[in-house]
């Protein structure tokens, strides 16, 4: 709503107007250009409607902060103490339906939900949110020692100046499996490439797994906040994820059949990397 | 002198101000309040405080701003008479007045107006690679100056 008087009268801006004032906003964004997402043969986007969700909690939260600043000038100091809206909290009503706690269990429910985070304030402190394009073009389905794999690229170098990486999270949309596999306990597992071999399989590193019911479907989120942190710091080094199913007597899975979404599922269930960053320093407005 | 003009800063001020009051605000849309009422014939009004809706759709942003739609910002007119735009924002805003006063204490007040009230923003948008950025920008929409 932005708080749009009714008595505006609106008029369309002219080319001097609109150039100044695209110049003050990129100059506000701290953007040297303005972006071209969608020019021919890029990448299709990654997880705006994630991210929108987000946007929308925290655009209620400095709603809420902006009211609380209000309503605290008007009951004095003494209210501020003790009057701290936590994220979580019910009444962000508009999101009490994805707003679950679900460190403890995998989160299998249809939309995706807001973020884990490792304290209850990851959101709330960060200055950055950011979802990446996996990279990875074409599928490998077989390595070289027969197991299924699903690889994932994800470039971090685009990050500004100064933030930190303070939480990140993979993302990938698991929908009933196939029935040939039917009630049975599936593991997967998401591992980080150390070292690409020519002919055998890559060196990994397990990252994080977890035990799911076949018929279940929804969101699976794995911490991948150390990796991520790591490749900021060593871009060089980032050679991708890989994800693997397999059931409980070890046998690999094709991704497909164990039901995991991938570049062929819906826009809105893509799986994507999420990480959410903290400035170090404090961002000012530029003078001009 | 802002604008380069060699002419004499006060005239140019109270033309300055005549244009600022009535010609279309650079940067957004016309944001008249039908309660300012300009008096020409008086130069000196008192600070007041305009809205200005800022579409992204209207700048042709929206293929790379998700959200919002666009948001409003705020400037304020007459005694400090510094309109906020691309040149002066609020930040530099007192920074001006003061020198300005330096040089014509009698015609032009000290400053009264620092950014008093500023709210953050979140913006949502791609960058060059298709990635989706959500920035949240503490402290930078000024939601008044000084003098309210």
């Amino acid at each position: 709503d932005n708080h749009v008087h009714s008595s505006f009268i609106y008029r369309r801006l002219r080319n001097h107007e609109r150039r100044e004032i695209q110049r003050e906003i990129l100059s506000i964004l701290g953007l040297p250009h303005r972006p071209r997402p969608f020019s021919p043969g890029k990448q299709a986007s990654s997880a705006p409607l994630f991210m929108l969700d987000l946007y929308n909690a925290m655009a209620l939260e400095e709603d809420d902060e902006e009211e609380e600043g209000a309503r605290r000038k008007s009951l004095g100091a003494k209210a501020q103490a003790n009057s701290r809206t936590s994220y979580y909290s019910p009444q962000h009503a508009g999101y009490s339906r994805v707003a679950q706690p679900y460190r403890a269990a995998p989160l299998l429910g249809h939309s995706p939900a807001l973020p884990s985070a490792h304290d209850a304030n990851v959101l709330n402190d960060a200055d950055m949110v950011m979802s990446f394009v996996n990279l990875v073009e074409k599928d490998k389905d077989f390595s070289h020692q027969r197991r299924h794999y699903k690889e994932f690229r994800f470039d971090l170098t685009q990050i500004p100046e100064g933030e930190a990486v303070t939480a990140a999270e993979f993302r990938i949309y698991k929908e009933r499996s196939h029935s040939r596999y039917d009630n049975i306990t599936l593991k997967v597992s998401i591992y980080q490439v150390i070292k690409e071999n020519q002919n055998k399989d890559a060196e990994t590193f397990l990252l994080d797994s977890k035990k799911i019911h076949s018929s279940n479907s929804g969101w699976l989120v794995f911490d991948t906040t150390a990796t991520s942190n790591h490749w900021v710091m060593n871009p060089q080094q980032n050679l991708g994820l890989q994800l693997c199913v397999e059931t409980a007597d070890g046998r690999s899975l094709s991704i497909k059949s164990a039901g995991l979404v991938g570049r062929s599922g819906p826009q809105s269930k893509q799986p994507f990397l999420v990480a959410f960053f903290k400035a170090s320093g404090v961002l000012l407005r530029s003078v001009r | 002198a802002a604008g380069g003009k060699k002419k004499n800063p006060s005239r140019n001020k109270s033309t300055n101000q005549q244009e600022t009051s009535r010609a279309p605000k650079p940067g957004g849309t016309v944001a008249y309040s039908p309660s300012t009422d300009y008096n020409t014939s008086e130069q000196k009004q008192a600070c007041k405080k305009h809205e200005l809706y800022v579409s992204f759709r209207d700048l042709g942003w929206q293929d790379w701003i998700i959200a919002p739609e666009g948001y409003a910002a705020f400037y304020c007119d007459g005694e400090c008479a510094f309109p906020l735009n691309a040149h002066m924002n609020a930040t530099n805003h007192a920074i001006v007045q003061t020198l300005v006063h330096l040089m014509f204490p009698d015609n032009v007040p000290k400053p009264c107006c620092a950014p008093t009230k500023l709210n953050a923003i979140s913006v949502l948008y791609f960058d060059d690679s298709s990635n989706v950025i959500l920035k949240k920008y503490r402290n930078m929409v000024v939601r008044s100056c000084g003098c309210h």
